[in-house]
């Protein structure tokens, strides 16, 4: 039979995902304000 | 220890930014980012205890935990955003 497809990368933390994308938002924010 | 961690300090950040770089190449912006609020920071702040030991802690966690880089990165951050340089303003001697 078919073999489920595993996720392999799984490693991405919940907090570090918030995290990042705060940060990249804050980046943003602060290109568009220069 | 004369009280100041200057040296200590640039080093460790030096550190931990050669760190995070590896593991954030897929944001290549993030980096420059922690340098410029590292340079907006007050020189006070740059040499004390308290950022050493933040620095420490967050370089000690980034070794061990990988997978939490961005966590990381943005505590020190905010770490540095609250203790930025007030400039003075000089530029309100309007004609």
């Amino acid at each position: 039979g078919a073999v489920p497809m595993e996720e392999e990368e799984d490693d991405d933390d919940p907090e570090n995902r918030i995290a990042k994308k705060m940060l990249l938002e804050e980046i943003k924010a602060n290109l568009s304000s220069d | 220890h004369g009280g100041s961690f200057k040296a200590e300090n640039e080093q460790l950040f030096g550190e931990f930014l050669e760190c995070c770089s590896r593991l954030t190449e897929e944001h290549p912006e993030v980096i420059p980012f922690l340098a410029s609020r590292h340079q907006k920071a007050s020189t006070e702040f740059l040499a004390s205890a308290e950022f050493r030991n933040v620095l420490g802690r967050c370089l000690t966690r980034v070794q061990s935990k990988r997978s939490k880089v961005y966590v990381y990165i943005n505590e020190l951050c905010t770490v540095l955003k609250a203790h930025t340089q007030r400039r003075k303003l000089a530029l309100s001697s309007a004609p």
